[in-house]
């Protein structure tokens, strides 16, 4: 089955 | 000190419904642009961002940039005392680590005080990047909510996919499988009712469903919803707030190994 990202990679942290 | 009247006070009752599953601590940012939040899930799956435009409110002092730390559930225990007609002011000092939740009647027969404990959330803020969409699907949020529930007693996941024929939500389970398409449809008498599909690529993403299940949460503060989709993006799933803002869901697709 497909796996679940996070959001972490997508947007930047600050 | 921070004063904030809001006349619509059922507005944050109704926020507070959407958003009090998904997130169980979050920090309320107070600027003079408005009202705001923005906390992911415990799994980090998720992200909600929520304005309330200061303009919206019917008085909004705000002397500093104030973020109040709060727990969802027992601000969403404090605010359903408030009646549905009730306007609803926000007051915290300077300093203080409480927050008071003012309920007044319509007609000002009847005044109660709320005072909540804040709390100390150390949260991550997240930059959202500006993105282009392959697709931007708006429906009636009524529709979304009764797909995403109805998929989901069939099946963990969504397959959105929109193609010029439509938007696609289709799962599959142990039982079987389903899809429901929607077309395009603006014929209809009221805009709310109709639906609209803004494609500049076709785009297929895999989605749990629990999460679309609960940011359905959010359907009684908007009669439509606006779901924008990307192949290499989380997918946002919009309820604009009359007059007032929005409150927006991000959610990290699945992704084949």
């Amino acid at each position: 089955p497909p796996c679940q990202n996070t959001l972490r990679p997508f947007f930047i942290s600050f | 000190m921070l004063e904030l009247r809001l006349v619509q006070g059922n507005l944050l009752k109704k926020v507070l419904e959407a958003v009090k599953d998904l997130v169980t601590d979050a920090n309320f940012d107070c600027s003079s642009t408005g009202f705001s939040l923005q906390a992911m899930d415990s799994s980090h799956v998720a992200l909600v961002a929520l304005l309330l435009r200061s303009e919206g409110f019917e008085h909004y002092r705000c002397d500093r940039n104030v973020s109040m730390g709060m727990n969802l559930n027992n601000m969403a225990k404090m605010l359903k005392c408030a009646g549905n007609d009730d306007i609803v002011t926000i007051k915290a000092d300077d300093g203080s680590d409480t927050v008071t939740f003012m309920f007044e009647s319509p007609n000002q027969d009847k005044i109660a005080d709320f005072e909540m404990k804040l709390m100390d959330i150390d949260s991550e803020h997240l930059g959202i990047p500006e993105a282009e969409y392959h697709a931007i699907v708006r429906m009636p949020s009524s529709e979304f909510a009764r797909i995403c529930k109805d998929l989901s007693s069939i099946g963990d996941t969504v397959v959105i996919s929109v193609t010029k024929e439509g938007v696609k939500f289709s799962t599959r389970g142990d039982i079987g499988n389903a899809n429901v398409v929607c077309r395009q449809n603006t014929t209809v008498d009221k805009p709310e009712e109709s639906t609209t599909i803004e494609m500049h690529e076709p785009v297929s993403l895999t989605f749990a469903l629990r999460y679309m299940n609960s940011f359905t949460k959010a359907t009684p503060l908007s009669s439509t919803v606006t779901i924008s989709l990307s192949s290499e993006l989380p997918v946002v799933v919009e309820y604009k707030i009359a007059e007032m803002g929005y409150i927006r869901f991000y959610l990290a697709p699945k992704i084949e190994d």
